[in-house]
């Protein structure tokens, strides 16, 4: 999951700034 | 009823890729064509008209507020890679190539947030494993990035920067190695997918086939990304037939094209591998980095 933070993030609408 | 529910769908998806995709084929095409009533866009064709459309690429100037919001976020993450480099004492005819491809990330990674809010609006997407969803991204995103790419080019050239500037071909080319390998290929892809002549309904089935491939290595449960590509393929086929009824085996051609992107991919891949290991100043967007890395 790590590996693939942002993508988790984008398929969970959590992405913010700070988060990338 | 199985049609109207595969017509159901075909609308489903074509309203979901006109919802997140800001530059559609229709629009790319009219631009290209100078039928638009806005300006035509600025061209791009040497160092000094590169110089002169810098702040064009820099993406300044997006379509919705939706758009812009989302696009703040992933151009914060990546203001840090500009920063850094403007320390750097480099001629300044070699700089540019690398703040172009810095250019070209920053919109690549908001493509992929675009891709993968159109992923999600696929019936059954986000129902799956989150995992395979990963995974179906991973594997497919580059290669809807390149099915995109088709519309926005021609044999001369192609729109960037939301249709805001022509690129031309022959400057590409001009570029020092590897960044004038980059696009080639694509302009080869673009222009024989081109003369497919799909359009953007079509495409907006073509794209979810094409992420809902279930071959796509390390996947967990791929039966039910399967069947949901096998409904969408079933919508795709009935879409071409009423949608082009004398493109005879356009159903099949489409299909074939997978197999040439596939090759496109790994090329690609193989070439940002090389920018990296010979630009020591080049950084890669944390978002490109994670679909880029162990992929082929």
């Amino acid at each position: 999951k790590e590996k693939h933070k942002i993508l988790h993030q984008l398929l969970q609408n959590s992405t913010s700034p700070v988060d990338l | 009823p199985e049609a109207a529910d595969l017509r159901a769908l075909s609308r489903h998806l074509y309203e979901a890729y006109l919802k997140y995709f800001p530059l559609t084929k229709a629009k790319a095409r009219a631009i290209l064509s100078g039928k638009t009533a806005d300006n035509a866009p600025f061209v791009i064709h040497d160092m000094k008209s590169l110089l002169e459309g810098e702040q064009f690429i820099n993406c300044k100037q997006i379509p919705t507020p939706e758009h812009q919001q989302q696009m703040s976020a992933l151009t914060v993450a990546h203001g840090g890679l500009s920063g850094a480099h403007q320390g750097l004492e480099c001629n300044i005819l070699d700089a540019v190539e690398l703040r172009f491809f810095h250019s070209c990330q920053s919109r690549s990674a908001e493509a992929v947030r675009e891709v993968t809010e159109f992923a999600k609006s696929i019936p059954g997407f986000i129902e799956l494993d989150l995992n395979d969803q990963v995974t179906l991204l991973k594997y497919g995103v580059i290669e809807v990035l390149i099915i995109m790419m088709a519309p926005l080019m021609n044999k001369d050239g192609t729109l960037i920067a939301y249709g805001q500037i022509f690129m031309t071909r022959e400057f590409l080319k001009s570029l020092r190695k590897p960044f004038c390998q980059m696009l080639e290929p694509k302009f080869e892809f673009s222009v024989k997918f081109n003369t497919l002549e799909l359009d953007d309904s079509d495409m907006a089935l073509f794209l979810a086939v094409v992420i809902l491939s279930g071959d796509r290595p390390g996947l967990l449960n791929v039966k039910p990304i399967e069947q949901l590509q096998e409904t969408v393929l079933h919508a795709l086929e009935l879409q071409l037939k009423l949608n082009h009824p004398d493109s005879l085996q356009l159903f099949a051609k489409l299909l074939q094209k997978m197999t040439d992107l596939r090759q496109i991919v790994t090329d690609h891949v193989h070439l940002i591998q090389l920018l990296k290991k010979s630009e020591m100043e080049m950084c890669l967007h944390p978002l490109l980095q994670e679909i880029i890395k162990d992929l082929y």
